[in-house]
């Protein structure tokens, strides 16, 4: 036997080729390609001598142990066996080509020279995800258990989600114990849904979300879990937490109702004793971006700037007073006020109250006094004091074409400070009158 | 005062009295200064230096019980640059401002006067008071007296002071007051008071002259720093307001 070396394509050739071959010749070539690829072999060109049954010469082809054929004759010619254009392929990664001549050439006395052969083999993939015959239990066996992934030179197994892949690199067992979805929307089942689910499962089933998202399940039908008539779920359960909140333990054929979890976070553990041919339960979950409740003032002076129909996740409002009004939060006078939507449905802050706007006590004035034009004692927005000198001694300073009317008369402002309509927040000033003496010289006796 | 009489409560309220360098007055301006002659700070005669004590009594016609009212402190004083002490027979710049530490309450027995806007007070014949703790005939006032005395002629009180064979100055910054013929003067002890007219189509009083100078008391004329000329110099030393 000749041992061709290993590679992926190549030729075989009679002896001497082109030159007639010689008598008394048998030689045995072992073609052989890398393991995960099939032989194919064709002839190009095929000159031996034609015989009945090919008993004088000739090439026979021969893989995984069995005889794919013998062949003599030309390739377009009746005459003896040849190959014509068929494609010689073998199961495994080997192929025997064995030329054989008898002693002699000679056809009626006349001595013939043929050419021989001239063979291209290449390797090509083969499929091993095919199923291969067992002849031991005598039918098709699967490569794989589950999943069979055939590749140039090889292949692999897989197994479907929810299953995990043995050391055998075949057989599939079920792990359900860590599932994580992210993704903001998507489908999960048990395991074969909607074909009965495997026995003695822990499955855990995580759904993690962006902050500020809740999840909505919605379970589809069929929905079969085993259960007992008199007993709740003693057999197989599917329990349902929301943020470690239990929502529920399931079985029976009756669906779960949809829930809104007001959670980013679900888990669902399904777990299953050794027996049953319940075909389980898949649900469609979704998210909506978590929502916070409509602001509302709590008096007639606050504003609510731009409402928003709606206000979800990290939306903010913002909130003013009426004019003369300042915002307040417990006691504290506030300069501005904002709230945020937060993750769990809340705003950040609590909706303050805008309370009126006070000066505060009138300065006193110097050498003259105050009186409230408006309610006495009140110093809120729009109270009204009117200042006076202690006359005749003092009197008002007002400076040239100053009205009358809003002399010395100040009023509490939205700003919170009292101001006169022509002197603005500066106090009115008092000054001296001279020469009015209240008791003037005068003289009877002329 | 000579040949006065004794001032009523509220009659001249603006009155001050003063003792630093001995007894002299003042009239109250705004309700912070005083207004008065610069010789009661700088005796012409004495050649002193500025006293520290600068007593300003206020609000009473009776001297013991205006001293009992408390004395007003004096923050700064201020002297006209004109004035000059070393000359004797030089009153021109007899003025000065006296500005207290706290501002007064004014009432009834405390008020400012004000001061002359134009030369109509200064019309020969006006008639003024001229009031003061002064010496009054032979006797040191212990009351605020008055006395009513005319804007004299200037040109008769040169004559006058001609046949005194007087030395001293009546320049444009004075005028006089009085009648020779009448013993009715100003005195030692009324020098810073002053010569008060009363506008009586504004119904105000007016300071129109500053007790200064004269010769003896009550045998001829007085004579004043005319305050009309000096309005301006007050205004920018105490400000518009006051």
């Amino acid at each position: 036997s000749i041992y061709i070396p290993q590679k992926l394509y190549g030729e075989v050739t009679s002896p001497l080729y082109p030159k007639p071959y010689p008598n008394d010749f048998e030689e045995t070539t072992v073609i052989t390609v890398p393991v995960g690829y099939r032989v194919k072999l064709v002839f190009w060109h095929f000159d031996v001598e034609p015989s009945e049954g090919c008993l004088y010469d000739y090439v026979k082809i021969s893989a995984d142990k069995k005889t794919l054929g013998r062949f003599c004759g030309q390739l377009e010619s009746p005459l003896g066996n040849p190959p014509g254009e068929k494609e010689f392929i073998s199961e495994e990664n080997k192929m025997l080509l064995t030329f054989h001549t008898d002693f002699s050439n000679e056809e009626n006395g006349t001595i013939m020279f043929y050419k021989g052969f001239l063979a291209y083999y290449q390797a090509v993939d083969r499929d091993e995800c095919e199923p291969q015959y067992n002849t031991v239990e005598g039918s098709y066996q699967p490569r794989c258990q589950q999943l069979c992934h055939n590749y140039v030179g090889g292949y692999f197994c897989s197994c479907r989600p929810g299953y995990e892949l043995q050391k055998d690199g075949r057989s599939c067992q079920a792990e359900c114990s860590s599932g994580l979805y992210t993704e903001p929307s998507g489908y999960i089942s048990s395991l074969e849904y909607p074909q009965p689910y495997p026995p003695d499962l822990r499955c855990n089933y995580s759904i993690r979300v962006e902050r500020g998202l809740t999840l909505n399940l919605k379970f589809l039908d069929p929905f079969e879990i085993d259960d007992h008539q008199q007993v709740h779920c003693p057999y197989d359960q599917l329990q349902i937490y929301a943020n470690g909140r239990n929502l529920g333990e399931f079985c029976g054929n009756q669906r779960p109702p949809d829930f809104d979890t007001r959670s980013n976070a679900v888990d669902l553990l399904f777990f299953t004793d050794e027996s049953g041919d319940s075909r389980g339960w898949k649900l469609h979950y979704t998210t909506e971006i978590i929502k916070c409740p409509q602001p509302k003032a709590l008096d007639e002076f606050t504003i609510i700037q731009d409402p928003q129909p709606q206000y979800q996740f990290r939306d903010y409002f913002i909130v003013t007073c009426k004019q003369g009004y300042q915002l307040v939060e417990g006691n504290q006078v506030l300069l501005s006020f904002t709230a945020v939507c937060q993750d769990d449905g809340t705003w950040h802050r609590a909706m303050p109250r805008c309370k009126i706007k006070d000066c505060g006590q009138p300065r006193s004035l110097s050498n003259g006094d105050f009186s409230y034009i408006t309610t006495k004692g009140v110093n809120t927005y729009e109270a009204r004091v009117q200042y006076s000198c202690h006359e005749p001694y003092y009197k008002m300073k007002t400076r040239a074409g100053s009205s009358e009317s809003v002399r010395g008369i100040y009023t509490c402002t939205a700003q919170g400070i009292w101001k006169n309509e022509e002197e603005g927040e500066k106090m009115p000033r008092c000054l001296p009158v001279c020469g009015k003496p209240v008791n003037p010289v005068t003289q009877r006796q002329r | 005062i000579i040949g006065g009489q004794k001032a009523e409560p509220g009659n001249f309220p603006w009155q001050a009295f003063t003792n630093i360098h001995g007894r002299g007055g003042g009239a109250l301006l705004g309700d912070r200064w005083i207004l008065t002659a610069a010789h009661t700070i700088y005796p012409k005669d004495q050649n002193k230096q500025d006293s520290s004590n600068k007593d300003v009594f206020l609000g009473h016609i009776d001297l013991e019980e205006i001293e009992k009212l408390g004395h007003h402190p004096v923050r700064r004083v201020i002297i006209h640059p004109d004035y000059r002490q070393d000359e004797p027979n030089n009153f021109e710049g007899d003025i000065a401002l006296m500005e207290l530490e706290n501002r007064v309450t004014l009432g009834p027995d405390l008020l400012p006067i004000c001061l002359p806007d134009n030369e109509t007070f200064y019309d020969k014949g006006l008639m003024g008071y001229v009031s003061g703790f002064g010496i009054k005939e032979d006797k040191i006032a212990s009351e605020l007296m008055f006395v009513r005395l005319p804007v004299a002629d200037r040109k008769a009180c040169q004559r006058w002071l001609r046949t005194k064979k007087s030395n001293d100055i009546f320049s444009e910054n004075m005028f006089c007051s009085g009648d020779p013929t009448i013993k009715q003067d100003a005195c030692q002890g009324d020098s810073g008071g002053v010569f008060a007219v009363r506008d009586r189509n504004r119904n105000i009083w007016v300071a129109t002259g500053i007790v200064s100078w004269g010769i003896g008391c009550g045998e001829g004329y007085g004579f004043y720093t005319k305050l009309l000329n000096y309005v301006d110099w007050i205004k920018k030393e105490i400000g518009e307001e006051d």
